[in-house]
Order: structure tokens, then C-alpha cells, then sequence
């Protein structure tokens, strides 16, 4: 008597597979963006590994799990009060206006891996305040992660599993998670389907991944349809209706196999249309790819295509004449892929100049049309002449990488 | 038994951190902040019997220490739903 009942707020979700999404993100935090949105993923695994539910991350702009960053009184009833007091905040199930929401006192220094001292532990916190938002009320079990008050880190996220009490408390909800059934993972999507293996999962030590929304871009490549943007040793991947495999990047290294892990960055990437092999460069040195998987003989010189030592700053190939332009400072080349040679005449001075800031970072061609990339801005370009079209530039984060409402930092700010 | 008396100005933080998580009811609009002694008390038991600190009933170092301790914001006593039978009833 003295438990049944007492640790659930009444309702659950009917539904079990059940969307999430971290809608803002602290302004200034020791925590990166990815690494919020790793821990939040792990904190909701927590609760799947224990009941038949299924949490998977969506980027539009309804989740039923959402995830805010906010601070003090932010009309909901439950204003924080900046460093300490009120860490958080979730609402349950039954509530029809805000079941789902899970508020994170954006004041509090938030941390992850860090001693007690030294701030809040995110983890620990989430899984708590997810617990409320799949229907469970505080718990006076000190061994409890719903005990309301802040207790300390909990341990590593990749392990932690709940107390007994915890975990009958959230099958009494939901019952018990089938035998055999699989966790589906935020970097997982049912229906995606594609030519190339799905990107790799997170890695254990939780590194500081690029920011999709305030990074700029290193290399753009369209290969077998799809669209890769390239940052440091990660990229991100669009399908075919270009829409983001998985809002994490991936390690480029892991998904490329022979690309050296100690690669800081690709300076050009392109899929070569007379043999659908896909050209990695990065300074002074090429790869050559056969599906994800390096060819023999790599990595070999620039200069192997008439190209100065130092690599390129960009490259895109054309489908209709099979010529590949590279691009470095203000000059261009022009490779004809057919005969394997440089057009006479290159370098040229490109004609990006005095229309666009130079050197760009990475050009894309699509299938009748041309992009160039600089900072976090784009121009999509005449065929022909190379000259921007009206309109330009936009944001590389808002149109192609899924960022929605307020990029941050402010687009004005340095890259 | 139950005559309200003013709450003392160093103890209306606990008198609130009580109301706002569920242990306390909300101050009578007609009284005003005040609370009876016995309900303050009951309140504080309350409070230290769901930590699992010893029931004392006043708001000693270990009870204050909880108060100050981050947490939250949810309450840890939620407000009692009505019944079937009244809903039915009405």
C-alpha cells in the first residue's frame, strides 16, 4: 500500500515510440551543444532500457520531448532563481498543455564528468527530470534517481542502469521491455534507407563535436545523390530529399575507411562522374575512394593533377562535360577527367572574384546548378559565368543543416 | 489550538520553500502569510519524514541543510485529484 501508486503522477504516454528534441541550449555553458544533446539522448536510453518505449530525435519543430534551456521567470509557474535552488523542471504526461516539456535552469553551471564542486551534473539531472516527464512523482528513496534533491553526478551515462525501485516504478507505467526488442538510437532512423552504411554511433569519450548551426564548412561533396558537409574530422549527411541523416556528425574517419584518423580536415571532396570514385584532398595530398572504402596507392600527391603542392581550397565536378574545377586563392583549374589532364590554360583567374569573398571553403555542383560556401553563408551560382544569383547570400545553417529559430552565435558574429 | 500567528521574518523562506513543494497549503487569502504553529510543524515532519532525516519538527541544521540543497522545482507532494465519485456526482 504504502507504494503502489505513490511514485506515479497518474498518466502515461499512450504511444510508445516517442520523439525528442533539444529546442534551445544554454548561452554560455562549459558544455557544448552535442555533447547536451549526446548526454540527453543517454539520459532518455536510460528509461528505454527498461520499458518497451522508444526515443528517437527529430529536427523539426515538434517533439513530444522537448528540451529548453531557460532562465528565471519564463511563464510557466515554475520561474528559476539563477545558480543553485531550482535546477529543473519537467512536466507529466496528464498535463494538456505542457506534458513533455522539460525546463533546464539555463544559470546553472552544467557540467558533465566534472567533481560535485564544480557545477551540476547534466546527466544526472535529465534522467531525473525525464522521469517526471514519463509520469513519475518525486521518491523519498534516497537510492532513487527521482529523490528531488540534486545528489551528485550518477556515473558514467553509457552505464548507469536505475535503482530496483526505479525501474519498477516506471514498469508499473509501462511494463517491462520486450525480450529481445533493441534500443533504437537517436542516430538511427526506421525508415532511412541508402546506398552507404549509417554513420557511426557516438564515440565513448564524448568529444566536442562541431556545431552544426554556428560552424562554417570545410568541404560540400554530392555523392550517389546525397549531400556531405565536411567539418574537421566529422561530417554531416542529407539524403536524397535532403534532409539530415542524424543531427550528430559523423567521424569522417570512421565512415571512410583508409582516411587517417589524424586528418584535422578535408579541403575538397568530389565524386569523380566517369567512374563514380570519390577524390578526398587535403593539403597536399588525395585519396581515392570506391564506395567508402580507399583504393590502393593511397594517398599520392597533388601534383599528380597538375595542381601546386600546397592543395586546393575547393573542388566540384560537372556531370554534363565531365570537368572538374579546383580552386585555390584567386586562380581556377580545369581538369578534364576524360583524358586526365588540366585544360590548357589553367590556372585561370576565377571568376568568383570581386563577386564573392575569396578563397571560398568548399563548392558543390548539383545537377544544374552551382554553390559556393564561405563562413556560414552560401551563394548558389550561374551555370555558366559563376556569378552569384539574386538573392544570395543565405544561411548554410538555416537552409541545408536543419537549424531552426535563433542560430547562435548571431550570424554577425566571427566564424 | 489552531490560531494563526505571524510567521517570523527569518523563517517565512521555509515557511515558502514548505508551501512551494506541496508540504503546506497556500496561505489563507483572508489571513494573509500567516500559518498556524501546528501546521508549520506538521509540515516540517512532513518534509523531513519524505528526506529521510530524523522527524524533529523545527527546522534544525539538518532540515535547513535539505532546504538549501539544489533540487527540483517539481513539488514532492502533489495536490490530491479529485475522486471518480465526485466527478461522477457532479
Amino acid at each position: 500500500r504504502k507504494s503502489r501508486g505513490r511514485r506515479s503522477a497518474g498518466l502515461a504516454w499512450t504511444k510508445r515510440n516517442i520523439s525528442w528534441k533539444v529546442k534551445t541550449y544554454p548561452r554560455e555553458a562549459r558544455l557544448g551543444r552535442e555533447t547536451i544533446r549526446a548526454l540527453t539522448h543517454y539520459a532518455l536510453k536510460v528509461w528505454s532500457e527498461a520499458t518497451p518505449l522508444t526515443f528517437h530525435e527529430v529536427g523539426g519543430s515538434s517533439a513530444d520531448v522537448s528540451v529548453e534551456f531557460l532562465r528565471l521567470d519564463h511563464q510557466d509557474g515554475y520561474p528559476f532563481d539563477g545558480p543553485g535552488g531550482m535546477v529543473a523542471h519537467a512536466f507529466f504526461p496528464g498535463d494538456p498543455q505542457r506534458a513533455g516539456h522539460v525546463h533546464f535552469d539555463s544559470d546553472e553551471d552544467w557540467t558533465f564528468r566534472s567533481p560535485d564542486d564544480y557545477g551540476t551534473d547534466l546527466f544526472a539531472v535529465a534522467v531525473h527530470e525525464f522521469g517526471h516527464s514519463l509520469g513519475l512523482a518525486h521518491s523519498p528513496s534516497k537510492r532513487s534517481i527521482m529523490r528531488p534533491y540534486y545528489q551528485g553526478p550518477v556515473g558514467d551515462p553509457l552505464q548507469y542502469q536505475l535503482q530496483a525501485d526505479d525501474r519498477t516504478d516506471i514498469q508499473r507505467l509501462y511494463g517491462m521491455a520486450r525480450p529481445g526488442s533493441r534500443v533504437l538510437h537517436s542516430t538511427e532512423k526506421p525508415e532511412a534507407s541508402s546506398l552507404l552504411p549509417d554513420p557511426p554511433s557516438l564515440p565513448r569519450d564524448f568529444p566536442e563535436f562541431p556545431d552544426r548551426c554556428s560552424s562554417s564548412i570545410d568541404a560540400v561533396a554530392q555523392i550517389r545523390g546525397e549531400t556531405f558537409f565536411f567539418k574537421g574530422q566529422y561530417f554531416w549527411r542529407l539524403t536524397h530529399g535532403q534532409h539530415l541523416t542524424s543531427l550528430r556528425p559523423a567521424l569522417s574517419a570512421a565512415f571512410w575507411r583508409g582516411l587517417p584518423r589524424s586528418l584535422g580536415k578535408v579541403d575538397a571532396v568530389y565524386e569523380r562522374h566517369t567512374d563514380h570514385r570519390i577524390l578526398f584532398f587535403s593539403g597536399p595530398l588525395y585519396w581515392v575512394f570506391k564506395d567508402n572504402g580507399v583504393e590502393e596507392g593511397y594517398p599520392r600527391p597533388v601534383t599528380d593533377f597538375g595542381l601546386p603542392q600546397g592543395g586546393v581550397d575547393a573542388a566540384f565536378s560537372w556531370p554534363h562535360d565531365r570537368k572538374t574545377f579546383f580552386f585555390k586563392g584567386g586562380l581556377q583549374w580545369c581538369y578534364e577527367e576524360a583524358v586526365g589532364r588540366m585544360d590548357e590554360g589553367s590556372p585561370t583567374h576565377t571568376a568568383l572574384g570581386g563577386q564573392l569573398p575569396t578563397p571560398v571553403d568548399a563548392m558543390l555542383s548539383g545537377s544544374d546548378e552551382v554553390y559556393a560556401f564561405k563562413g556560414r553563408q552560401y551563394w548558389k551560382l550561374e551555370r555558366h559565368s559563376l556569378k552569384p544569383e539574386k538573392g544570395y547570400p543565405r544561411s548554410i545553417a538555416r537552409d541545408w543543416l536543419d537549424c531552426t529559430g535563433e542560430l547562435y552565435p548571431p550570424p554577425s558574429a566571427p566564424t | 489550538s489552531a490560531r494563526p500567528v505571524p510567521t517570523p521574518a527569518d523563517e517565512s523562506g521555509e515557511v515558502a520553500w514548505l508551501t512551494q513543494y506541496g508540504y503546506l497549503p497556500p496561505a489563507n487569502p483572508v489571513t494573509g502569510q500567516l500559518q498556524t504553529w501546528e501546521a508549520v510543524t506538521s509540515a516540517i515532519r512532513g518534509m523531513q519524514r519524505f528526506a529521510g532525516v530524523p522527524e524533529t519538527g523545527i527546522p534544525d541544521d539538518a532540515t535547513l541543510a535539505l532546504i538549501r540543497t539544489p533540487r527540483c522545482s517539481l513539488p514532492d507532494v502533489l495536490p490530491a485529484r479529485k475522486n471518480g465519485r465526485q466527478w461522477r456526482k457532479r
